[in-house]
Formats: C-alpha cells, sequence, structure tokens
C-alpha cells in the first residue's frame, strides 16, 4: 500500500489539484484508492460537491469508525472530507501528551485494502501536517513556477529530513510536480531548471497552466471527466502513469 | 491611523503581493506605514532581502520592544518579519487563558504615529489570524479568479461575522481586490461579476495576471521599482490611489 502526503507550505502551489487527479486517475486505471483532505478549507468536499456527514474530524477525535467518515466518489475511489471542524481537532491533538503526532495513523490503521492513500495537505507548519508525514512513507511535492514557491519546496525538504532525524521516519520525495507551467515565461523555465537542478528525475512532466483545470472545479468534475482532450488531463494522466511504474 | 487586515484563506490569492505593493505604494506617495508579516513562511523579509534578527515572534511572546522587531524597507515603511518562529507563537498563545486573541493589539500598542498599519495573514484559521482581526478596522480580501478562491473569500465574510457577533468587534471590508486577472479567460469575467455582484463598489480595480509581479520577488523588488512600466504596477497604483482616496 503506497501511503502518499502531497505536501508544499506555499498557497496555491497546485497540492489539492495535484491530489486529487492523482487519485482520479489511479482509480480509473483500476487501483483503490483513499484521498484523503487535510486541509479546514476542506477544497475536495466542495469540488466534488460531496454530501457528507462525518469526517476527518470525527475519525481523529471523537473515535468513528473509517467507513462512518469515507465516502465513494466511484467504485474505486473513497474520500475523506474536512471542513472547518478539522480546526478543532487541531486543538484537540496539540492539548494530547504523547502521541499526539500519531492520531492519523492510528485513525487510518483499518485502512488495509487500499493500493494508494493520498494526503492533500494544508499549506501550513501543523500538528496535521505532521501526523500525515510520520503517517506517509512517499511525498509529492506539487511547486508552481516561481520563486516563493521553490521557497516552500526548499522547506519541506527542511521538514522531511526533520521527521528522519528527529523522529526517526523515511519519507522519500518520489515526485516534483511542476505546476501552472507556460513555456511563454521566462520564469516557467528559470524555476523549472532550478527544480531539475535540486531534484533531478524526481521532477515530473511539467503541468501546463490550463484554465481548464479551473473551471472543473466549478464544474464539480474531474479533470478527466470534465475536458478530457485537454492539456490538463494530458499532463495529469502522464502522472498518473507515472506514479503507476514509478 | 487605518488598521487593515489583509485576509483570504484560500493559498496563493495574492495576500502577500497586495499586502506589500499596497504597503510600498502607500509609503512611496509619503505615507507612515508599518507592513507586519503574520505568515510562518515569512514571504516579506525573503522578497525584500530583509537581514533581520529579532521579529514578529519575539514582539509577540518574549516582550521584546517594538523598535528592535521592526526594520525600514524606506524612510516611511517599516516591516515586521515572521518566519517558522512564529509557528510557536501560535503554540504559546494557545496556552495562554484570558487575553490569547488581544497579543498583537497589545504587542502593537506602541505603534501610534504610522498613517497605516497592513496585517498579511498566512492562509489558515489561527489564532493569530483572530488577533489580526481584532486588532484591525478594515479587512482587505484578495480574491484571484478562480472558484476556490470566491469559497475562501465566502468564508472571510463569515468569519468577519462571527467576529463582530461573537466578540462585538467591526471590520468592515473596505477593497475585495480581483487578482490573477485575464480578460481572455471566460472563468475571469465570470469571477469577477460574481464578486461584483456580491460587494458591489468594494471591488478593486482588477489586478491583471503579470508575469513582472511574479519576478519582482526573485529580483527582491517592489513592482515599483522593478517594473514601474508594468501592468502590476499600474494596476497596484491605482489600489493604492483608492486607498488614499478611501
Ligand atoms: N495548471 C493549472 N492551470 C490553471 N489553474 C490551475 C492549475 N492547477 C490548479 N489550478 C487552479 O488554481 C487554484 C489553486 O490550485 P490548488 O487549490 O490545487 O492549490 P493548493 O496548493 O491546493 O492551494 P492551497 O494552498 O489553498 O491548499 C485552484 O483554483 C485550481 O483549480
Ligand atoms: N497578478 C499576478 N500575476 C502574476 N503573478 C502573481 C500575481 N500576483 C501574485 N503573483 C505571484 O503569485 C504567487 C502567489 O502570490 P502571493 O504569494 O502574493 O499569494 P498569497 O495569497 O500571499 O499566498 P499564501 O497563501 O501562500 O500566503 C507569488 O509568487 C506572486 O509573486
Ligand atoms: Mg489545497
Ligand atoms: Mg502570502
Amino acid at each position: 500500500m503506497r501511503k502518499i502526503v502531497v505536501i508544499n507550505q506555499k498557497g496555491g502551489a497546485g497540492k489539492t489539484t495535484s491530489a486529487a487527479m492523482l487519485a482520479v486517475g489511479l482509480s480509473r486505471k483500476g487501483k483503490k484508492v483513499l484521498l484523503v483532505d487535510l486541509d479546514p478549507q476542506g477544497n475536495v468536499a466542495v469540488w466534488f460537491d460531496i454530501p457528507y456527514e462525518k469526517n476527518l474530524y470525527h475519525l481523529l477525535v471523537e473515535n468513528a469508525g473509517f467507513d462512518e467518515c469515507s465516502y465513494p466518489l466511484n467504485n474505486n475511489l473513497l474520500v475523506t472530507p474536512s471542513d472547518k471542524t478539522l480546526a478543532q481537532s487541531e486543538i484537540v491533538m496539540a492539548g494530547m501528551g504523547e502521541g499526539r503526532e500519531k492520531v492519523l495513523s492510528k485513525a487510518l490503521a483499518p485502512v488495509s485494502n487500499a493500493d494508494f492513500v493520498i494526503l492533500d495537505c494544508a499549506p501550513s507548519l501543523n500538528l496535521i501536517n505532521l501526523n500525515a508525514m510520520l503517517y506517509s512513507t512517499e511525498a509529492v511535492v506539487p511547486v508552481s513556477m516561481d520563486y516563493l514557491s521553490l521557497v516552500g519546496a526548499r522547506e519541506v525538504i527542511d521538514n522531511l529530513t526533520w521527521v528522519r532525524d528527529k523522529m526517526g521516519h523515511e519519507v522519500k520525495v518520489s515526485m516534483v510536480i511542476p505546476t501552472f507551467y507556460d513555456k511563454r515565461d521566462r520564469k516557467s523555465q528559470e524555476v523549472l531548471e532550478t527544480l531539475s537542478r535540486h531534484f533531478g528525475d524526481k521532477v515530473t512532466t511539467p503541468v501546463r497552466k490550463n484554465v481548464t483545470l479551473a473551471e472543473s472545479v466549478g464544474a464539480h468534475q474531474d479533470i478527466f471527466t470534465y475536458a478530457p482532450k485537454s492539456y490538463g488531463a494530458e499532463d495529469y494522466m502522464k502522472i498518473v502513469d507515472r506514479a503507476l511504474n514509478g
């Protein structure tokens, strides 16, 4: 079972889009996938218009069962949504003593028949994201083509190094996804080169800036359904194939 | 003294760019401005390459003096930077009892000779942002031209309403800034119309998608210095003028 944390502290780097399109794409290829939204913004449930009751908050701090807190998007894909109530989980967990960084791992322990568990992180340095890093074995880092997002990616590496050195848990970076790529911008080219210099062959095909990706959200559909021939669908499908062969 | 919180929970909505360009633009027009970075990403200090020692963390929880924690960017503009240490402030403040939402107001009480105090928020729902709302009298909400950023803007309004009803403190929305606007995208037009319907004349001139704004960060300059004739400089200067006359 591959346990993947999708993470970059920088806002708007393309985390939710990458986590969700990876999850949907893998499920369309027959893999069993669980997508967990770790952000109180709750963008995953908003995007796919998921009518839910219990969510990650109940799973983490109210001892709800995993089945009560997960909802099928298709035959191969379950989603555990979040919303504002997740901010309350952070507070409760911060108040626990020992074990506060293992709450998510405990809550997801019953999940055993998935091929992939994908965690979509909030743009913060918080206890829930630490829980996510401790649960996962690999990290996917979306990086938008600007200087500040590179700074965010650098911080992810520092955080993963800290988790390895201070907590003895290894999360390897399996993919760095260049997002909002526009080959006409010299800036896009420069940032892509910088990423390649630091991350070599972990850098995936770039996801081109493509308004259909933003439109698919308002249409409450994944990109493969909304615009199967778009650059957005094409780029993310290549990333799905890479994840399958990785 | 105008106390402005720049806020939108959505990542990458253009908060830091708007807060900083508003601050710099106002200072260039002779106003005395304090810009406070409330985000542990510390993007303001990174952008302007500010060599600092004490920062917002020391001001909030180590009783450092305001003068030790603020640095001049020009004759009219002081910056109080942040970095990872700010995450520690959040933890300390959460542990305080009564008064935990007033720590920032107390820390900024000595600031009296500024014309504008501008607070750049992190993309989160946290105690520091609540402190920011309680200190401020007006809110500026950058909204990028996509559905999820509209959802974030909606949440800002809900949060401000909660602060008014539950805590008796009024923060009026003085400007809603459309960001990453591209008139060739139907999506940009739709989101702009939606904003106008909800916020009427509080909606400012849109800030057009303009790669020079992203480049100015890597060049460690504000847009007026980096590219004075660019759309980025033009759009933000109109917003500065509007703030001056507002
Ligand atoms: N390649 C792309 N081209 C155009 N729009 C995109 C692209 N990728 C994502 N978007 C849109 O940009 C916005 C930001 O992307 P997204 O929400 O995935 O980033 P994020 O890192 O999850 O943000 P946050 O930090 O708020 O969690 C969304 O509205 C999304 O639909
Ligand atoms: N109008 C624009 N055109 C092009 N690039 C822009 C524009 N406005 C901002 N940017 C760039 O987009 C990125 C995101 O903007 P910014 O950092 O201001 O957003 P933010 O809301 O502060 O993000 P966060 O949620 O991480 O705090 C930055 O690299 C910035 O330089
Ligand atoms: Mg997201
Ligand atoms: Mg910012």
